[in-house]
């Protein structure tokens, strides 16, 4: 899964 | 969501509200670098690329926009507002902040999570962010009467990083796999940034005396 490119901080 | 990261990014809404507060009743913006308010504005723009193509909450979005319009508001201000701009500090705000954002973009490139345009963006606008201070910093140092609100402006701006670096420590702890060396390595390079600020500040506010940074 990519989940690195999910930056989910501001 | 940890408290951590809440108070973090409170503390940094209060830090560009206190700014755009003061610019907008006292019509002022001594002491105030616009060339670090430009760089702000670029280290969002860069970030939020993703904005409209990748949700993440309501508050993630709402947050977003607060921030990409206080940053470009304040620049608008200090640059056409027909009264603030002749209370910028042209003459001491001289930081060549060009030479920061090429080796930021530059980095940007070769340390990024992924080669990709967005990923390359959101590094770039995370070492930008780290530096960014600086134009401001050496302003502080050349004015002589540093007043109040901006003073608590660098102060909050300077708390929201350190609220972060708990964040980060704590999710590194709770989340597996939540590694992102870019954000913590940048953030404490930011952090420590503020160093000799918090220092002069803290000890200011202890001595109830202006705040005054050494040249």
């Amino acid at each position: 899964a990519n989940e690195e490119d999910d930056h989910d901080e501001l | 969501m940890n408290l951590f990261r809440l108070a973090g990014d409170m503390t940094h809404l209060v830090s560009v509200v206190v700014l755009l507060l003061k610019i907008h009743t006292i019509k002022s913006c001594a002491g105030v670098s616009l060339k670090t308010q430009e760089l702000y504005a670029l280290v969002f723009a860069a970030r939020y690329l993703d904005l409209f193509v990748h949700f993440v909450s309501l508050y993630n979005t709402v947050m977003k926009l607060v921030f990409l319009a206080s940053s470009f508001t304040i620049v608008w201000y200090m640059r056409r507002h027909k009264i603030v701009r002749r209370t910028y500090d042209k003459e001491h705000d001289t930081f060549r902040h060009h030479f920061i954002v090429l080796p930021c973009l530059v980095l940007g490139l070769l340390l990024n999570e992924k080669f990709t345009f967005r990923e390359v963006m959101w590094a770039f606008s995370i070492y930008l962010e780290a530096v960014a201070i600086l134009p401001q910093l050496v302003l502080l140092q050349r004015t002589r009467n540093i007043d109040n609100l901006t003073a608590q402006y660098v102060f909050f701006l300077g708390a929201y990083r350190v609220l972060y670096i708990f964040n980060w420590i704590y999710r590194y702890f709770t989340e597996p796999h939540f590694v992102h060396w870019i954000s913590w390595i940048a953030g404490i390079v930011q952090t420590l940034l503020y160093g000799d600020f918090f220092y002069y500040y803290i000890l200011s506010w202890k001595n109830n005396v202006k705040l005054e940074l050494p040249a």
